[in-house]
């Protein structure tokens, strides 16, 4: 059975917000390491991978294979009765037709008892080859969804352009043209306030800013956002979760072909 | 979508 607590139940709402626009149904796949998910939109564009590892829960324990098959729209009702500083505890059993969800306020003079019906989906799943990025750029989560939502006012897809002078973001559209320009930046007071970019060699890709945008729904889970870009790869867009490595929201978008 | 590579074309199938 899985019996899995979080101290908050925010991360859990604010994950669930963040994907359920991009995907309807998926598979929380839990092992003994800890719950993960793994799903592509609709159009196959973007695919989302979370991964909750098992030290963000206490306790955690899983002592079977369990995939819970979740319509998210229904998952977001019932999270919905959630507070986002109550403590989250999911149960099921070994081949359950329902996920249990509890949600005890700090307090425990609350508790909310749900019971969500879970489906079968049978979904593929992708193996993410392991990559060596040419840029990676770490920064403040709402300024690069600043970025995307003023670009997108004027075109429906972005170029970035990783280079020595910086990171370019460049979108042209029927009213005009825009471009915003990052520079490394090291904020000694104030370290979320940082621009970190790792560039082994100069990268120019185009995306659409559609995509783009729904991912930075996921701002609201982490102060920083990391971006990674290689020529001809789909661009990685990763958000961490909790303070411990591994435990984090990632999103992989496939770049435009052709021009 | 025109011009848009799918992501599966990246990603192997398990």
């Amino acid at each position: 059975m899985l019996e899995a607590r979080l101290d908050q139940a925010e991360i859990l709402k604010k994950v669930v917000d963040a994907i359920k626009d991009l995907v309807q149904d998926c598979n929380f796949d839990c092992n003994d390491s800890g719950i993960a998910l793994q799903a592509m939109d609709n159009s196959h564009v973007a695919l989302v991978s979370m991964n909750l590892q098992a030290d963000s829960f206490a306790p955690y324990r899983c002592d079977r294979n369990i995939a819970l098959g979740v319509n998210l729209t229904s998952l977001t009702k019932v999270l919905r009765a959630a507070q986002n500083t109550d403590i989250l505890t999911l149960r099921a059993l070994d081949a359950p037709d329902s996920l249990n969800l509890v949600f005890e306020s700090q307090d425990k003079d609350r508790i909310s008892e749900y019971d969500l019906k879970l489906m079968d989906i049978d979904q593929e799943h992708l193996g993410i080859p392991e990559t060596e990025y040419a840029a990676t750029i770490k920064m403040p989560s709402v300024e690069f969804r600043r970025i995307c939502t003023d670009l997108m006012a004027l075109s429906e897809s972005v170029t970035i352009e990783a280079s020595k002078d910086g990171i370019k973001f460049t979108c042209s559209g029927d009213i005009g043209n825009g471009s915003v320009t990052l520079r490394q930046h090291t904020n000694v007071e104030n370290e979320k306030e940082n621009i970190e970019i790792e560039l082994s060699e100069p990268v120019a890709l185009t995306f659409s800013l559609k995509y783009l945008v729904n991912f930075c729904k996921a701002a609201g889970l982490s102060n920083t956002v990391t971006i990674c870009l290689s020529n001809e790869v789909p661009l990685l867009v990763s958000y961490a979760l909790t303070s411990k490595a591994g435990s984090n929201l990632r999103f992989y978008l496939a770049p435009k072909i052709g021009d | 979508p025109k011009g848009q590579g799918s992501i599966m074309s990246f990603f192997n199938k398990k």
